[in-house]
């Protein structure tokens, strides 16, 4: 629905919106690999989603926190500038949570958050030979 | 700044680029006047043009309110969690999840986060528009392209981190005359009035 501003909004569809299921992911707070926790399985889907696991993967997951996961949660962590330590800490799930964009961060296994590069061609006249340099 | 890879982008024959409104919506002018806004903001910055057309079958992009699966294969989850995607250049596809509370004036919303479950439509459609002209996400906080919005909250100025971007795909607006300066991608400006939410 749209609405000139939040105070619009009808309570019952406020209500209905607070069950975001992404909260959830909260309960996983501390949870680090080696173990298993009960409904792991959901964020291992959320980060496939969003590219962080290979969708060779079938997407059936277990509730194991394998090496997937965490390599997985350092990419999360390291793309959005968080920690990086392969725990999901408080802070990382908190910005799980947070509403966004359904395009992925990671494509093909390859994150282009980070890449900020931007390749020049330089071509010195006369000479036809072209060399790459990089811009950090 | 990040591209899709092989870096697509709208053919130098194609930079006058129009737009339609999926007619099942059934979309008020209020509604379509959020997205004149959000193209405009890209406009400004690039030699592209936007305009909207009322051939949704013909329109170089189709923008569309769809609630769960809606035939692309990444259906959409109701309210907050994804709230819209947008396919890279020249696809041209761009689709809203419908079952989202948007706020659509020009304001975005009062500002302050009484209502946690409200979206700012304006600031995603900046958003999706950038990957529309085939920019990817972006890890800077502060700019339009980074993947996540704190709902309620309004962010709808390109940074330069988004200026950047757009205009080594396309080059700058030959009419800019420089008044114009994006403000700097720093993490305040996502504070906004009440700022608590965001500053996670």
């Amino acid at each position: 629905g749209f609405y000139p501003n939040s105070s619009a909004i009808p309570l019952e569809l406020i209500r209905n919106a607070t069950g975001n299921l992404w909260n959830s992911f909260l309960n996983f707070t501390g949870c680090h690999v080696g173990e298993t926790y009960d409904g792991l399985y959901k964020l291992k889907q959320y980060f496939q989603h969003f590219g962080y696991i290979p969708e060779t993967l079938s997407g059936n997951f277990t509730d194991d926190f394998d090496d997937i996961l965490k390599n997985a949660v350092e990419m999360y962590q390291r793309n959005f500038r968080l920690n990086v330590t392969g725990v999901l800490d408080e802070l990382t799930l908190k910005h799980v949570m947070i509403p966004r964009c359904g395009n992925p961060d990671v494509v093909n296994g390859t994150s282009t958050m980070h890449s900020g590069r931007r390749t020049y061609e330089v071509s010195f006249s006369g000479r036809s030979q072209r060399f790459h340099a990089v811009k950090r | 700044y990040s591209l899709f890879p092989g870096e697509p982008r709208w053919p130098s024959n194609r930079r006058d680029l129009t737009y339609a409104f999926d007619p099942r919506n059934k979309l008020t002018e209020e509604v379509k006047t959020v997205f004149s806004r959000a193209f405009a903001r890209w406009a400004q910055v690039t030699p592209l043009t936007f305009t909207r057309v009322q051939s949704f079958r013909t329109s170089d992009i189709f923008i569309g309110f769809y609630a769960g699966e809606h035939g692309d294969g990444e259906p959409f989850d109701g309210p907050l969690r994804t709230l819209a995607h947008a396919f890279s250049p020249p696809t041209g596809h761009f689709h809203l999840d419908a079952e989202e509370n948007w706020i659509i004036s020009s304001e975005g919303g009062d500002g302050v986060l009484s209502v946690t479950e409200a979206i700012d439509l304006e600031s995603v459609a900046v958003h999706e528009i950038g990957h529309l002209l085939g920019l990817g996400h972006s890890s800077v906080e502060g700019s339009i392209m980074y993947p996540t919005i704190t709902t309620g909250m309004r962010k709808v100025e390109l940074t330069t981190n988004d200026v950047e971007g757009v205009q080594y795909l396309y080059g700058e607006n030959p009419n800019l005359n420089g008044s114009v300066v994006p403000p700097p991608s720093t993490q305040q400006r996502d504070t906004g009035e009440s700022g608590a939410a965001s500053r996670i």
